[in-house]
């Protein structure tokens, strides 16, 4: 494992961290999208059903393992929390997710490394994974005013995809039998999404500034 | 890494 896959993972899961913290200091999960943690609980149910059949290490089945059972207490939170469900900005989070469900089944079903039952789930989760941003993004852009901890967690969640970014040129360059296309072209794909907020997260950062996204 | 081997990233 290189040092940017590592600090991509670490990233990913600091801006979990984030999002439990923010939901336990606050409770409330006001500025986050139900639909777009649906979306990652199912991202990672689907795609670690290797850890019935593959053992890689023990880093990778704790990781796997926390972040199946952090997306699922974040969607409990925020469906069954007496205080927290009374936070969910319900009527800013319209974003019809279930086309990004279907679409990245479909694509799904057209282009895998393989046409078996894992192999199809294991490029849906990289799909969904992909696109299930969006439904946040449209949540902030809504809200305008990003409060700051959701800002951070949208900010380590974007790192995340730009290390793995780097870890996959480093990896193309030192390990030439690593082609996993589907992978990387989605991962291009996820992480051009956050350009536009990348942009407004630097300009507040720079201006000393509270984050806040263009109507 | 075969194509549909096992997958090492998260």
């Amino acid at each position: 494992m290189n040092i940017f896959r590592f600090l991509g993972d670490m990233t990913h899961l600091i801006s979990i961290l984030i999002l439990l913290l923010k939901i336990y200091a606050t409770k409330s999960c006001s500025g986050i999208s139900l639909k777009t943690q649906e979306l990652y609980a199912l991202v990672f149910l689907t795609r670690y059903l290797d850890l019935f059949t593959d053992f890689i290490s023990v880093y990778n089945t704790v990781m796997k393992l926390v972040f199946i059972a952090s997306s699922l207490a974040i969607v409990w939170c925020m469906r069954n929390h007496p205080l927290v469900r009374r936070s969910y900005d319900k009527q800013l989070d319209t974003f019809r997710h279930y086309f990004l469900l279907l679409a990245s089944f479909l694509l799904a079903l057209l282009l895998h490394e393989k046409f078996a039952f894992q192999e199809v789930l294991w490029a849906f989760s990289i799909y969904l994974e992909a696109v299930a941003i969006l439904p946040q993004l449209v949540l902030l852009q809504r809200s305008g005013n990003v409060d700051n901890l959701t800002g951070q967690y949208v900010f380590f969640l974007g790192a995340y995809r730009a290390l793995y970014i780097f870890n996959w040129i480093y990896r193309y360059f030192i390990d030439p039998h690593f082609t996993r296309w589907i992978a990387c072209v989605s991962g291009l794909v996820q992480t051009a999404l956050y350009a536009d907020f990348f942009y407004y997260y630097f300009i507040s950062w720079k201006n000393n500034a509270k984050l806040q996204l263009p109507a | 890494t075969e194509p549909s081997g096992v997958k090492d990233e998260l």
